[in-house]
């Protein structure tokens, strides 16, 4: 474990806790994607079934419960208990043309061609594109709430601190797999114009507004 | 044989 690892963590933790926070305070999840936090929910379903049968660390296994518990119950806020307030009609991503390039790449490219291991790379493969449906939606509605650019924020920034983790652990020629790293950077740019829009506009007080 | 992937990471 790294500082650049354990931020990450913590930012994907912070994440998760801003969009539970502001869908269950305002009562309302406009403005968010619901596909989006499916995708979130089916890449940690994947890649933590390692969670019955092998013991890394409790920090781990702990990180690993919380992130599937709250991922589902954000499904639960959005699709059950606050439904009528789900966006559908600019939610409209075609996720299946994330899930079924990521089964097929997962199936070619692997580390070993085991269920557990194509999984997991189906997991990284699908995390990287899963933020899309989200940012599709936000250049749909041309803006987001201010809470929610700040929640997409400390999204990229997670696996943005993971590359300052790889690259640690290359200095420390520590073992990397290159799947992650690779799917890890894509996943980054895709928040590239985010984050240019969040440091120059939101920071600055002003509202989120993606050219449409 | 790659060795055994333990993904320690999240």
């Amino acid at each position: 474990m790294n500082i650049f690892r354990l931020l990450g963590d913590l930012s994907h933790l912070l994440a998760i806790i801003i969009l539970l926070l502001k869908i269950w305070n305002s009562r309302s999840c406009a403005g968010i994607s619901g596909r989006s936090q499916f995708l979130f929910a089916i890449v940690f379903t994947a890649r933590y079934l390692d969670l019955f049968f092998t013991f890394i660390s409790l920090y781990n296994t702990v990180m690993k419960i919380v992130f599937l518990a709250t991922s589902y119950g954000t499904l639960y806020l959005m699709y059950i208990k606050f439904k009528a307030t789900y966006d559908s009609n600019h939610d409209t991503f075609r996720i299946e043309f994330l899930i079924l390039p990521a089964i097929a790449l997962a199936l070619l490219i692997n580390e070993e061609f085991t269920v557990i291991e194509i999984l997991w790379t189906f997991s990284i493969y699908l995390e990287s594109v899963a933020i899309l449906p989200q940012l599709f939606m936000v250049s749909k509605t041309g803006e987001a709430e201010s809470i929610t650019s700040h929640y997409l924020f400390a999204l990229g920034s997670y696996r943005a601190l993971y590359i300052l983790n790889w690259i640690y652990r290359w200095f420390l020629t520590e073992k990397l797999n290159a799947i992650a790293i690779v799917a890890g950077i894509v996943q980054t740019i895709l928040y590239c114009d985010f984050f240019y829009l969040y440091l120059t506009k939101v920071l600055k007080g002003k509202k989120l507004q993606l050219p449409a | 044989e790659p060795a055994e992937e333990d993904h320690d990471e999240l």
